[in-house]
């Protein structure tokens, strides 16, 4: 564990709860991509399937549940208890077109050619692209509220801490992760458009909103 | 150098 990961993990904590937070309080789902929260469910469905087979440390097993939680429930806020908020003619992205190819590619390119591998794989794979929708929502609206703008925000920024991380680890621990740290970068590259908006405007009090 | 990986992250 180093400053990056923790720091990183403690990030991605953040944008979940603000991102419960902000549908529980203002009982609506209006602005959020209920696609992305399922993507994000799956992710951490495929890649914590080894809560069941190896036991890492009571910080990763309890991060892991809360995150699989987290993401569970922020999709039945969305899909059952307030559905009569959710903008579903915004939320038009085609999510086959990300699915499909992120698991034909995790078939393809892995460590080892296993189930649970193929799975890790391709939750990898899926986590860098299941924000499209959520941004796709966006340039479509035109706008986000602030509260949606701080969990991107977060949620972007413990990508790029994990990149900090990755090097770290290749120096101090001679660990090198090619699959992780490609999908990351490419993860991290997805947020910059949005990153450069939320500094230049929402930091300095403005809402996000893009021209027309 | 000999470097590996191991899914120990989140």
């Amino acid at each position: 564990m180093n400053v990056f990961r923790l720091t990183g993990d403690l990030s991605h904590l953040a944008a979940i709860i603000i991102l419960l937070l902000k549908i529980w309080k203002s009982r609506s789902c209006a602005g959020i991509s209920g696609k992305s929260q399922i993507l994000f469910a799956i992710v951490f469905t495929t890649r914590y399937l080894d809560l069941l087979t190896s036991f890492i440390s009571i910080y990763n097993t309890s991060m892991k549940v809360i995150y699989i939680g987290c993401a569970y429930a922020t999709v039945y806020l969305i899909y059952m208890k307030f559905r009569a908020t959710y903008d579903g003619n915004h939320d038009s992205f085609r999510v086959e077109f990300l699915v499909v190819p992120v698991g034909g590619l995790a078939v393809l390119v892995n460590h080892d050619f296993s189930f649970l591998e193929i799975l890790w794989t391709f939750s990898i794979y899926l986590e860098s692209v299941a924000i499209l929708p959520q941004l796709f929502m966006i340039s479509k609206t035109g706008e986000a509220e602030t509260i949606t703008t701080h969990y991107l925000f977060c949620l972007g920024l413990y990508r790029a801490l994990y990149l900090l991380n990755w090097i770290w680890r290749f120096y101090f621990e001679s660990f090198f992760d090619m699959i992780a740290i490609v999908a990351g970068v490419v993860q991290t590259v997805l947020y910059c458009d949005f990153f450069y908006l939320y500094i230049t405007k929402v930091l300095k009090g403005k809402k996000l909103s893009l021209p027309a | 150098r000999e470097f590996t990986y191991q899914h120990d992250e989140l």
